[in-house]
């Protein structure tokens, strides 16, 4: 289950560490 | 009215990278106002306001409520039919369903995200899709479902030389 949860959380940690540069503006 | 939304957006954006996300939201909350504002009327703003407020959430831990705001990004981009920020709606939609741990709602989006990216031939997109697809299956312990996406996130990361 420990497992599981580390690689689940890999591609969503990915995604945060992009968003938290990411800024929508014109 | 537009210099002083875009002001606003500027200011959420700039608190935002300093890592200011209860702040960056007050900003962001003042660009919908005037975007909604009867005599102003800027369906694109408000979309840029909502997918900035559900961004700030995503940090501020509260992914229920980044659920709300991304619904409203996506349903704004559908109309003014912008693909480019449907499948990018639904892709965060995905992700913060599965920090909600709400595994079937999260492969919903992810597959609509697949479905956009490859229309659009975003094949970095559909690399994505389908990494965060194979872990979704992982934790439903769909384990055929999650091998396939897996075969196809290979195929793609090789495609396109994506060593890591």
């Amino acid at each position: 289950v420990e497992r599981t949860h580390l690689i689940q959380v890999d591609s969503v940690q990915r995604w945060m560490e992009d968003l938290k540069l990411m800024t929508d503006c014109e | 009215r537009a210099a002083q939304g875009r002001a606003y957006g500027n200011l959420g954006n700039t608190q935002y990278l300093l890592g200011n996300f209860s702040k960056a939201t007050a900003f962001h909350k003042e660009v919908r106002s005037v975007a909604l504002l009867p005599e102003f009327g800027d369906r694109a703003a408000e979309r840029r306001a909502y997918s900035n407020l559900g961004n700030a959430h995503i940090f501020l831990g509260r992914f229920d409520i980044s659920a709300e705001y991304y619904k409203k990004t996506l349903q704004l981009s559908r109309q003014l039919k912008d693909q480019a920020v449907e499948a990018q709606a639904c892709y965060s939609l995905g992700n913060t369903y599965t920090l909600l741990q709400d595994y079937e709602r999260a492969i919903e989006y992810h597959l609509k995200h697949l479905l956009i990216a490859q229309e659009l031939g975003d094949r970095v997109g559909e690399g994505r899709a389908c990494w965060s697809l194979g872990n979704a299956y992982v934790s439903l312990g769909n384990h055929d479902q999650a091998l396939r996406f897996a075969r196809k996130h290979l195929e793609i990361s090789q495609e396109i030389g994506d060593r890591n």
